[in-house]
């Protein structure tokens, strides 16, 4: 009997902690607002840079980026890691406490570049983890 | 002005302010992104004007950047490798394949005319390499000398089959020089395209002992009679003399050890 009354207390407490204003359910602004997490463009121009003068290729990479928002409910394409779902869950309860999930490369490959050390001896190098292929909520 | 070099598309929301970087925050982020490519500074010996590719050495690794890597930089090589005869210039064999393949660090050497104190010349050439920049904590995956024979020959009599061999110089306790085999194949007058030797031995024994890099010495013999030494260029090997685009070269393949340095 004691233990329901406290189960009972402790739902009562918990629910009535639940800011229903961020709560998407409830509030369709934060859906309508967020722009939701997805990789973006981003070009890196040795060229431009002015670095031609010792890397011979390429003349630039994609590199991309992640930006945007990681709200709830986290949909398939957020490739969301099962404790930001958790993550995002808790910051509704407390908003102030916990911070959304980050948006954040899921997959990243390689590029290589082709510079010269000195007049004489080239280097070919491959550079893990340059260019973001997939982006998701972590 | 000036542009970045960085083109974004903006994806933040539009109705926040972002701040202008200035020119010297800028240089500063241009500063840490060559850092992280391993480029701090400018290489010395290009006095400020674009690098030519117009050398073997540059040439070849160009030439496995165009034919092997580029889009799909995580793909399996032997899917997306050209078929043989439009693989360019050189030559890639299975095997140097399979090095590109594991690589994370390939290196061109030139030959240098690096005089050594009592080194004496015979009939064949000695070739040096500049090992001292090869990147710590990059372990050998191999090495191989490429030499380039021409089928041209101004001595019509010297036709035949040879055998070219590379040699380490060392130098023993007493001063005398000494040659220690490294790795010899067989070619014929007549043949056009590029000799590869094997020379992962030497450079390991270069990087792990600079002070004892004295270089190879290359030696050509017919194939029936190995005591008549010849001259590299008689059977049409061209040298550090020859054209620009067919001179010898060292390159090696290096696995990265996996270990950042802090910056």
């Amino acid at each position: 009997v004691r233990r329901k009354r406290d189960a009972r207390r402790r739902k009562k407490s918990d629910t009535s902690s639940v800011d229903y204003r961020s709560n998407p359910y409830t509030d369709p602004s934060i859906q309508s607002n967020a722009r939701t997490c997805k990789i973006q463009t981003l070009y890196v121009n040795f060229r431009d840079l002015k670095w031609q003068d010792w890397i011979i290729a390429p003349d630039g990479y994609d590199a991309y980026y992640c930006s945007g928002e990681c709200n709830f409910p986290l949909n398939a394409h957020m490739n969301a890691t099962n404790h930001a779902i958790v993550q995002t869950l808790v910051h509704l309860v407390t908003p102030g406490k916990v911070p959304k999930p980050c948006c954040a490369p899921t997959k990243l490959s390689a590029i290589s570049v082709l510079y010269f050390l000195d007049d004489n001896n080239v280097i070919l190098k491959k550079y893990k983890n340059m260019v973001v292929k997939s982006c998701g909520c972590h | 002005g000036r542009l970045s070099g960085l083109y974004v598309d903006n994806g933040l929301d539009q109705t926040v302010i972002h701040r202008v970087v200035t020119q010297r925050e800028r240089q500063e982020v241009e500063h840490e992104i060559l850092n992280l490519l391993g480029l701090p500074d400018r290489p010395r010996g290009l006095g400020g004007h674009p690098p030519q590719v117009k050398r073997s050495a540059p040439k070849f690794l160009l030439d496995i950047y165009r034919n092997t890597l580029g889009e799909g930089e995580d793909q399996d090589l032997s899917s997306t490798v050209k078929p043989e005869g439009d693989r360019g210039h050189f030559d890639l064999s299975g095997q140097d394949l399979r090095a590109i393949d594991q690589s994370d660090v390939i290196m061109s050497f030139a030959a240098h005319n690096h005089h050594v104190a009592g080194v004496r010349h015979e009939r064949g050439k000695r070739l040096w390499f500049d090992v001292s920049e090869v990147p710590p904590g990059e372990s050998i995956i191999g090495a191989e000398l490429r030499l380039y024979q021409s089928p041209d020959l101004k001595n019509k009599k010297k036709q035949g089959s040879y055998v070219v061999t590379a040699y380490r110089v060392l130098r023993t306790e007493d001063g005398e020089r000494e040659l220690q085999y490294v790795d010899a194949m067989n070619t014929s007058t007549g043949r056009e395209g590029w000799l590869t030797l094997n020379v992962s031995e030497p450079l390991q024994h270069w990087v792990n002992d600079p002070e004892a890099n004295r270089g190879l010495y290359l030696s050509v013999h017919p194939a029936d009679r190995s005591v008549h030494e010849m001259r590299p260029e008689d059977v049409g090997i061209v040298g550090s003399r020859g054209d620009v685009d067919k001179q010898p070269f060292m390159v090696a393949f290096f696995k990265s050890s996996g270990i950042r340095e802090a910056r």
